[in-house]
């Protein structure tokens, strides 16, 4: 996957570390520190629309100047920047009985970004 | 609704300014993770626990890991740990009371209770330790007594109990009371019941209810 940096404008996954600490939740959220709430952001252009957001192989290269290069109004419009792989966050937290909970939460980070 | 630019729904412009945006952004993270917890806001805690009797409660469920479940399910599952209340005790016999939040009631199912208690027994000794299952039916002002089980103790130590479907029934109910009924003075005195890092607890295993249940066939 790509993640963000200076001023890319490709489609690609912008880290964002939310600490516990910081929001003031560190008292009932036992572990973990923080989340890393990263989001998918840029553009799709049409001769990277399809691409999964990971090192694109030589077909894909030829693939995508196919495309590039054939019509545009062929090829499918709005190819966006959206999350192609996902990992859970486990949290250890204090309900309001004061019992202790530990759970996973599918699919809550985003690890890469790729285009519809 | 940040306004985006263009057909796709979610997307920003990549000159997206994290900084600017940071407040919202940390706003967003706090909606998303109590979404995912089914909770309305941040619980408060009414009676913080002790960081060895969160340490001790740890270690034991790591050391016994419930089975996993046989079919594979995407719900989502949570492993709870109440510690006990200590309720109306006498010389014969000790009540703890152990209370699970709304998200144990309504939608979600038990999948296993385990009860868990520290002996502190003399060398070379056997006790016997009867726990009870009591609950409190609709309209009824007593406890009714829906299930025992007898236990046999003979070294000091941490000693674990599966507790079955009445138990179960009482945990998604919100509310669980068991009675620690021992066979002799000692063994009531061996029963640990407020030391810190000893403090009883049960460890209950439950999963959201799905909105429908789909099964695989």
């Amino acid at each position: 996957g790509i993640n963000c940096q200076g001023l890319s404008r490709m489609c690609c996954r912008q880290e964002f570390f939310v600490d516990f600490r910081e929001i003031g939740w560190h008292d009932w959220i036992i572990q973990p520190e923080g989340y890393a709430m990263n989001f998918c952001t840029g553009q799709c252009p049409l001769h990277v629309a399809g691409m999964p957001g990971i090192s694109a192989s030589f077909h894909t290269a030829v693939l995508n100047l196919l495309k590039a290069n054939t019509d545009a109004g062929t090829a499918g419009r709005g190819s966006c920047c959206v999350p192609t792989s996902r990992r859970p966050l486990s949290l250890l937290y204090y309900d309001r009985d004061s019992n202790i909970v530990k759970t996973d939460i599918p699919d809550m980070v985003v690890e890469t970004c790729g285009c519809s | 609704n940040l306004e985006t630019d263009g057909p796709c729904p979610a997307c920003w412009g990549a000159t997206f300014d994290l900084e600017s945006h940071r407040e919202l952004l940390l706003d967003l993270a706090k909606k998303s993770i109590l979404d995912k917890l089914h909770l309305s806001q941040r619980p408060t805690l009414s009676r913080p626990v002790s960081r060895e009797a969160l340490k001790t409660a740890l270690r034991r469920l790591r050391g016994t890991r419930a089975e996993t479940l046989l079919e594979h399910d995407q719900r989502q599952e949570y492993e709870i740990i109440s510690f006990a209340d200590t309720g109306l005790s006498n010389i014969n016999q000790t009540r703890l009371e152990f209370h699970f939040s709304d998200r144990t009631t309504g939608g979600v199912e038990v999948l296993q209770t385990r009860f868990m208690f520290f002996m502190q027994l003399p060398p070379n000794t056997t006790q016997t330790m009867n726990i009870r299952v009591l609950v409190l039916r609709p309209y009824d002002t007593n406890l009714t007594l829906t299930s025992q089980y007898t236990l046999q103790v003979d070294a000091s130590g941490w000693y674990q109990l599966l507790l079955g479907p009445e138990a179960q029934a009482a945990c998604s109910q919100g509310h669980l009371t068991l009675e620690l009924v021992p066979e002799s003075q000692l063994a009531h005195s061996s029963l640990i019941l407020d030391r810190f890092s000893h403090r009883p607890f049960v460890a209950a295993q439950v999963r959201v209810e799905g909105k429908h249940r789909v099964r695989r066939r």
